[in-house]
């Protein structure tokens, strides 16, 4: 019998292995987790999510996503840890019980599908979707520049060949469309976590203007606090701010969306490394970099719970 | 498949505006199909740059020729992509 302990958490994993291993948590977690599907990548593979909930119905939720850029491939692995170790904590650590005793959370963790089966297949570099471009020889759209904020600016490019290439029109990737209209539907989401990497930094709203977000000071100090708490577990340093002012311009990104519709607690994390492997992390840092990054997560979770709006 | 033999990834760091921008006119021209890792941001922030390797000696050249410092942070990308090949098939056998 197949069982998520048998599951190697310390090795990068192939779609198939990911979904399989998506059954197995639920299996061995089915009064706690449950796998529901959000819509169908361009390639019609379809787009899965994780929910973690006790019960209730339309309790506040906090939505989480991983991969939304292919060849990340330290936050598909990640978001494996960090989906396992929720459903073993609840019960267990107080802060994810008394987080799930009242909302609920949902997780993507292959949120861009096709990209990563090209990572797997053909291109280990691949970053976009993988949807044609009408006139072009390019393929693909930037998925963190196509949500509807922003959209078309200076942060984001209108050239298909472009990694940062926006798409046709907002929402045109349906990856994105199915967690807007998944969010709009749902309609009680209260922080979306968006996780990126590499450089080592949490950022929030917003990037397609250097204004400063109405709830800046607030963003700004969870993310010391956050930032703090993933620094004490191996001394991993982040920076931490808006995207604008910490980065540059970036338009069209899911967290500018998240909260321009609503969704106070938006957050973007970009995971290790500091410039020695890029996005070929070796994959003996997958536990270490899940590891630090979960108090992290917490703070931020257990902070959504204690200041309901 | 594609592969990245000889591919290396230059680490970059601007000293001005005026050398930020011609990064990022070095990543416009699309023959020599760079790819930003991270992109240029501003002075002091590094940027890092994959190259492939038949473009290799024009950018370390374009580089070099605007004074613009860099480093090697991957010797060869293909060496690093076999090795997360060779870990993951050994995962699977276990």
């Amino acid at each position: 019998e197949r069982s998520t302990r048998t599951f190697d958490f310390a090795s990068y994993h192939t779609i198939d292995e990911i979904y399989d291993w998506m059954d197995m948590l639920v299996d061995d977690h089915p009064s706690l987790v449950s796998k529901i599907q959000i819509g169908q990548s361009y390639e019609n593979r379809p787009l899965y999510v994780l929910k973690f909930s006790t019960g209730g119905s339309n309790r506040p939720a906090i939505w989480l996503d991983t991969g939304i850029h292919s060849r990340e491939w330290i936050t598909q692995a990640t978001g494996v840890w960090t989906a396992n170790k929720i459903a073993e904590e609840y019960g267990q650590d107080p802060s994810i019980t008394a987080i799930l005793d009242s909302m609920d959370i949902f997780f993507e963790i292959v949120t861009n599908p096709d990209g990563y089966a090209f990572t797997h297949s053909s291109n280990r570099m691949w970053r976009k979707t993988r949807s044609i471009n009408a006139g072009s020889h390019c393929v693909g759209v930037d998925p963190n520049r196509n949500w509807d904020a922003g959209f078309g600016g200076a942060g984001s490019s209108g050239n298909p060949c472009s990694e940062t290439y926006r798409g046709p029109y907002p929402h045109s990737e349906s990856e994105v469309k199915a967690i807007v209209d998944f969010i709009r539907g749902h309609g009680n989401v209260k922080s979306v976590i968006s996780i990126h990497s590499y450089s080592q930094m949490l950022l929030f709203p917003y990037g397609y203007k250097t204004a400063p977000a109405p709830n800046h000071q607030e963003l700004n100090e969870l993310a010391k606090k956050a930032v703090s708490d993933l620094a004490a577990v191996y001394g991993t340093k982040y920076t931490y701010g808006s995207t604008a002012d910490t980065i540059y311009l970036a338009d069209g990104t899911t967290i500018d969306w998240a909260y321009d519709n609503g969704v106070k607690y938006s957050f973007t994390f970009e995971l290790r490394d500091t410039g020695r492997y890029g996005f070929l992390l070796p994959s003996t840092q997958i536990i270490p970099t899940a590891t630090e990054t979960w108090p992290a997560l917490l703070d931020i979770m257990s902070h959504v719970l204690e200041h309901p709006y | 498949e594609q592969l990245f033999v000889g591919d290396q990834v230059l680490r970059i760091t601007a000293s001005n505006e005026e050398q930020i921008t011609l990064l990022r006119a070095l990543g416009e021209q699309a023959e020599l199909q760079v790819d930003f890792w991270l992109d240029p941001t501003s002075p002091g922030h590094p940027a890092d740059l994959r190259v492939p390797f038949p473009s290799l000696q024009a950018v370390k050249i374009f580089l070099e020729s605007n004074s613009i410092s860099y480093s090697i942070m991957i010797e060869d990308v293909q060496e690093l992509v076999d090795e997360e090949k060779r870990a993951m098939m050994k995962s699977r056998r276990i």
